[in-house]
Formats: structure tokens, sequence, C-alpha cells
């Protein structure tokens, strides 16, 4: 089991980001399949809105800032309209 | 800011709102308080304004819920998503649930409750979130805000009045003005050789002097008064109050409209208020109090009623026999309609319209004329 961390591929942060992105960016399911893909342009662009409404300098990466604030707790309204 | 698509906003001024259950985190009064100051928030600044519904369906239905909860948007449990609300329109539009499953408590040291019904609310009336982290309506939760004195950033203030449009006396900031600077328009003008008051209390060495919806908060620590609206430090309290005194003992100010008076300590009203003022000993033909007065030595509170005054007492908690008597008998050069009192220094001061009586209850007799608004530096 020692070998389990290193075999992980996936940033462990890409499940929070895929649920913040499907529940407050209507990010929809076939953009979740290709969320993997780091140069995949609809979940860079779905990143980018978000960090634009959330008043973020707008990178498409999901750098530190980003993170910080889609960890804290907020308004379960989406950001964008439905 | 941002509107929802299609900018849905009230078709009419006047909206009800019902509080259909409540959190066990807070007393119920803790939780009615918070939504009425939530209210407050948005009706300072727009046209709006709001009744309380307590039962059937009211425009903006306001519930707590864990997980689902019958609108297809689960919560998720501690954490993260803390509410959510609806744009304006019928049935579930313009409704507020807060998720149960956080802690909201009344300071910071939870989910405060105000903050996130304030924001809710935002939503209710036509708000989508906006980018501006200072704005009440950015998504992201923030708990430093000022609780005490709450302010709606400029940018909640242009989104809400791109709906509605501005109130019709518009404040954009609970400090109105100084004697500094000009009254906005509505303003009651301090230096007004014909100010009368409405009430005059102390307040923790303060003295606070109402009129209509504003008061002005004169401070031994500064050298100007502020004028603030009364909404600003207690949104439940009606305007165009009668009476005002502190009870520094307690340190309770009661402050008293028709036949309700509520209790106040610093900014909080007390729970269990208002009440009727006929608990206190008046008669039933008592419709109102001019002015009140507590004596910190005698620990004995004066009521001014028209003509006459009652004396409370406050060890036994009961209105003293052989009252009322006739103001003029005791207060002599007193005018007979008294609109506020103040103790100070052994003295009573009476404002009666445009003057200010400073009476000698040792000599029984007024040693002063003032004008009323002379403590205000005019």
């Amino acid at each position: 089991y020692p070998l389990n961390g290193a075999m992980k591929e996936e940033d462990p942060n890409m499940d929070l980001v895929q649920q913040y992105l499907e529940k407050y960016y209507n990010l929809a399911k076939y953009e979740k399949r290709v969320f993997r893909r780091k140069d995949s342009s609809p979940v860079v662009n779905k990143i980018q809105e978000m960090q634009k409404s959330l008043g973020l300098e707008v990178t498409g990466k999901l750098d530190s800032n980003t993170l910080e604030v889609i960890n804290k707790p907020r308004c379960g309204v989406p950001d964008v309209g439905h | 800011f941002n509107t929802f698509p299609g900018m849905p906003k009230w078709g009419k001024n006047h909206l009800t709102y019902r509080i259909v259950n409540y959190t066990p985190d807070l007393p119920r009064d803790a939780v009615d308080f918070a939504i009425e100051k939530a209210l407050k928030v948005w009706e300072e600044v727009t046209p709006l304004t709001f009744s309380r519904m307590h039962e059937g369906e009211a425009d903006i239905m306001i519930s707590f819920a864990v997980r689902a909860h019958g609108d297809f948007e689960p919560f998720d449990g501690p954490g993260q998503s803390l509410a959510h609300a609806y744009p304006p329109g019928s049935g579930l539009y313009g409704d507020v649930h807060f998720d149960d499953d956080e802690k909201w408590t009344e300071d910071a040291s939870g989910i405060n409750l105000f903050l996130v019904a304030a924001h809710e609310l935002g939503h209710s009336l036509g708000l989508l979130h906006s980018a501006n982290p200072e704005a009440l309506m950015y998504a992201v939760y923030k708990p430093n805000r000022n609780l005490d004195h709450f302010r709606l950033s400029q940018d909640d203030v242009d989104g809400i009045q791109s709906l509605y449009g501005p109130a019709p006396e518009t404040f954009q900031n609970s400090v109105v003005s100084t004697q500094s600077s000009p009254p906005e328009p509505g303003t009651p003008a301090m230096c007004d050789p014909a100010l009368s008051f409405d009430a005059v209390s102390t307040l923790r060495g303060e003295i606070l002097f109402f009129k209509d919806r504003y008061l002005w908060r004169k401070s031994p620590w500064s050298f100007q008064p502020e004028l603030h609206l009364i909404s600003a430090f207690w949104p439940s309290l009606p305007s165009d109050l009668d009476a005002a005194y502190e009870d520094s003992s307690k340190d309770i100010v009661f402050i008293f409209k028709g036949n309700k008076f509520w209790a106040v300590r610093g900014s909080e009203v007390q729970a269990g208020y208002p009440k009727v003022i006929h608990i206190l000993g008046f008669p039933p033909t008592t419709r109102k109090i001019d002015a009140a007065v507590y004596d910190k030595e005698k620990k004995k509170t004066y009521f001014f009623v028209e003509d006459k005054y009652w004396r409370f007492d406050e060890k036994s908690q009961s209105m003293e026999r052989g009252f009322p008597r006739r103001i003029a008998d005791d207060f002599p050069g007193v005018e007979t309609k008294v609109d506020a009192v103040l103790q100070e220094s052994g003295f009573f001061y009476f404002f009666s319209g445009s003057l200010q009586f400073e009476f000698d209850p040792n000599a029984k007799t007024v040693t002063h004329v003032l004008k009323s608004n002379s403590r205000l530096r005019c």
C-alpha cells in the first residue's frame, strides 16, 4: 500500500473542482469526462469563467488563490444563470 | 453587480415574508431579528417595504432545511453551500432556504445568519452574484464585515437600484451627515431654531436626540454630533418615537412609541419586547408617553403624559401611589407639554418644542432657558 500514493495520477483537488464547476458553473457531463485533459478548452473556459465571476485573476489554471476561494463556504446559487 | 437572466423583479413595492421554521442553533427571536435586519438593509436603499405573515403563502418564504428538501437543489451537509434563494416570481421563486447543517450564529463565531440572510434576500429581490469581493452579493461568505454597523457596498446599492430605483430618501451610508457637511434632503436640520425632539436619552455616556427616522449621537469623545438612521442601530424599532430613557443600573435604554415600549442594550433589542405600557401601571386611558427620565440617585423613573406625570419605583417595580400629579405643580416654570427630559448634574432638562428648561429640583425653580439644540453645538 505505500505505493498507492505514487500510483495516483490525479490532482486531489480535481474532484472538488469538478463538483464546484458542475454545481456553480453548469459544467456539463460530457465536459466532465474530458476534464483530466489539462488543455481541455471547455474546462479551461469554465475555470476562467469562475475566476472572472469571483473577481480573481483570470488564468484558466487552478492556482492557489482560486483553490483557496473555492474551498470557502459560499452561497448555493450558481454564479451563472441557469 | 449582476442580475438574473431576463432581469426578473417584483412588480410591486410591498412584499410579504414568512419565517416557515427555525434553526435549533438560535433562539427564535434571534432568527426573527436577523431576518428583519436583513430586510432593512434592502429597504433603506429602495422603495421596497416588507411585512411579515405568520401563515399562508408569502412572497418570500424563509426556511431551514438539510440535504434534499423538495426543490431538486439538495444541500450538501456542513460547509461549502450555506444557503440558496430564488429570483422574484410566484411559488418557489423568491424563497430563501438555509442549510441547517451549518452552525448558525448571531456573531461571527459560526455562520452569521444576518449576513447570509441579507445576501440571500438580495437574490430574492433579483440580484445575482457580484464579482466584487467587497459586495454583499459576492458568492463567497465573508465573515469579517462590521456586523454592528453593516453597510451595503456601492456595488450592491447600484445593483438593487437598477431594478427598483432609489428609496424616496436615498441614503447610502448609515452616518447620514454631521454639522460639517450639508444634510441630505429630508433629514432634519440640526441647527434649525425651531427644532424640537421626539425623545432624548443617555446611552453609556453619550446622549441620543431622536427626531423622526433619525437620531443625533452626541458623544463626550467627539466634537461633532453624528446623525444616524435609528434603523442603523435597531432595525426593528419604529421611527417617530415618543420617549426614551436609560436605566444605567441595568445598562438598558427603554424606548416608547404609542402603547408599546422596547428595551435595548447597546445595539441589541432585548427579547420579549415590545411590551405594552400598561404593565407599568398606567390606566387603559393612557395611549402614549410624552417623555421619560430615570433619576439614578433615587432609582425612580418619571413618566410625563400630557400635563401630568407619574413616578415609577424601580426597586419595587411599581407605580407610586399619589400619581399622576400636575407637572405645573411640581415643576413650576416648565412648559407643560414635555417632549423629552434628561437628568444631568442634579438638574432636570425639560425639552419642550424649541426650548430647553434647566430645572433645579432642590430649589424647585427653572434656572436657565436654552434652545433645544444648544447641546448640538448650534
